[in-house]
């Protein structure tokens, strides 16, 4: 399994639909400070369920919606898609590409879809039960965030240890 | 699940270990579980986790001692040791090279590469050094300010952050 | 005191505005005393400071949402904002450029030299466009492992980082 | 007034005696990870006076002293001296050129000397009042830290500020 394409509509900086096509091996994000290289991650780490504002920056999760700039109105909806090539069948479920979808609205109304079929976090989670993607395995790292296991104390380190393996 | 920790624990003490000598071309490190005063066997079920590392050539010392550089290193190699008993299809580090000199910026890339063969990785970078590892680069600039878009990234030409080409 | 410190708070807020207009070319930056649900007036011997800043062609949002860049262009204008109302013979900053792209790294490095005149300034960097404004460079190399030594750094060859000649 | 030099022997990974000169102007320091950089910024917090070893990361102050490489022993002793240029008279003392030293024995003792004569920190903290030289100064930003105002609460803030201004 891997993924496939990421696709950010009215999420963060992202005011304009936008997709990033992956492949196996590396892909290289770059570009100058604050053109919305991090809200990337943040994308992913939305789609995939994240409940923490804080854990996206914000201080609310409305603050993932595109706000406006000096040429542009906000948007009323945030929308991320994030699709998997499941052709060796790790996810189960009978398609051989899957999509995880999540939208947010002004008024506070949330969504997730599987394959434009509205479901529930849980089904989000269950989803990815023992495949190692989501948001509480250790595979994003976070920009200034690589020290932190270093930082932490022994007791910490070991709450940390825990949830992650 | 007293079991399953100690496995995890032991698996991720070997990656670390073995990926701490790649990336630093040498010294030791390890993880262990803390002891009361440093005696006496740690109670496997609420023992706090300790990290010690000597990189090559150097006394050991407290890790707190070790530079921004060394830090990054160590604490890439315990990311990495902890991804490989855990492996996700994909992994992604953002800025993670910005402490790191071109020498171990080179020795971090290539520990990446040897990642692929199990996981896609994707790598937010200023570095080009980190850029010419790349099997696909993507720029993201705001040629319309506060809105960000996806452009083609020439790599033969200057800094792909002052003139990427646009997709 | 109370007065002392409105004085100085006053003087740090007008030199931030400033400076976070020069570096970040634009944009708009403040810092206020806090005040209760954001009404009234902020108890000037207790009250918090908040930050507030929005850079060029952007909506002001909270500054967590801010870039990693974006984040130390803003610090770097607060923390040289006191500096100014408070000045000292020298400034140390180590590595304070590390999540700089080019364009901003050259802002940051103009508006060091403008400091020149009152304080030196003492700069750790890994940032070649930063050596490149220094006026003296020294190198720090560990030809014996372990063991810090300083080494004349020519700046026309590559990386001085790689070659240092030893002084 | 302005810095003339620094020298280390002993202190951290300086084993040898190590001095820096400093001119007006703009000083780069530069090299590979590890290699002693950071150091300096600390050898001039611990000579003028710094109290926490925990801000010099160390975990005891005897941490500072160098304590052997692969191919050396380790030293009995850390010492640490920075010349000023008084010429302009900004310190109050007769000299045009001040030499404020610290020195630490594996024993634990500990000393400072202004102008090679024994003193104590009492004395160098007088000696630099109201010149804004000196460890609570805004004037030196360690490596990681540059962002610290940024991250903490508005009453952290605060605080710092207030220590600070
Ligand atoms: N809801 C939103 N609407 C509009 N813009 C937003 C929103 N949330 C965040 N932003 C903007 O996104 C920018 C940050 O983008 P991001 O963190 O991805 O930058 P970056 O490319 O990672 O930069 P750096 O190299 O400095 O880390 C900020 O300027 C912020 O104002
Ligand atoms: N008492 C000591 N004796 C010997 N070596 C020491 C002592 N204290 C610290 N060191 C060594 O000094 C090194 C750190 O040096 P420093 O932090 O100055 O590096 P740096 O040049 O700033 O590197 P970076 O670019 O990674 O920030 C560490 O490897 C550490 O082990
Ligand atoms: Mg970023
Ligand atoms: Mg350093």
């Amino acid at each position: 399994m891997f993924l496939k394409r990421l696709t950010c509509q009215g999420f963060k900086s992202f005011a304009d639909k936008t997709d990033f096509d992956f492949m196996p091996g590396v892909t290289g994000i770059v570009g100058p400070n604050g053109c919305g290289k991090s809200n990337v991650v943040d994308a992913i780490k939305w789609v995939l369920g994240e409940q923490s504002a804080r854990s996206l920056r914000g201080r609310q999760m409305m603050d993932v919606i595109f706000n406006g700039s000096g040429t542009r109105r906000s948007s009323g909806v945030a929308q991320v898609d994030l699709v998997f090539d499941n052709a060796d069948q790790t996810l189960p479920c009978d398609q051989t590409e899957v999509t995880v979808s999540r939208r947010l609205y002004r008024s506070g109304e949330s969504e997730y879809l599987l394959n434009s079929q509205a479901c529930r976090l849980k089904d989000v989670r269950e989803l990815f039960l023992d495949t190692g993607v989501g948001v509480d395995a250790y595979s994003i790292i976070e920009q200034g965030k690589v020290d932190v296991l270093l930082q932490a104390n022994p007791a910490e380190r070991r709450i940390i240890f825990e949830e992650a393996a | 699940s007293r079991k399953r920790f100690e496995e995890t624990f032991h698996q991720v003490r070997t990656h670390f270990q073995e990926l701490y000598r790649k990336l630093f071309g040498g010294g030791k490190a390890d993880i262990l579980l803390e002891t009361t005063d440093g005696e006496g066997t740690p109670d496997i079920l609420e023992a706090g986790i300790e990290i010690q590392a000597r990189p090559p050539g150097k006394e050991l010392q407290s890790i707190s001692l070790l530079s921004g550089g060394e830090k990054t290193m160590t604490a890439i190699a315990l990311l990495l040791a902890i991804f490989k008993s855990r492996p996700s299809p994909f992994a992604i580090l953002d800025e993670v090279d910005a402490a790191l000199d071109e020498a171990n910026n080179e020795r971090f890339n290539r520990i990446v590469r040897e990642f692929l063969t199990e996981s896609q990785f994707i790598l937010i970078t200023h570095s080009k050094r980190t850029m010419s590892i790349a099997d696909v680069l993507y720029g993201v600039t705001m040629q319309e300010a506060g809105v960000s878009k996806r452009v083609a990234v020439r790599f033969d030409d200057e800094s792909p952050e002052s003139k990427p080409a646009v997709a």
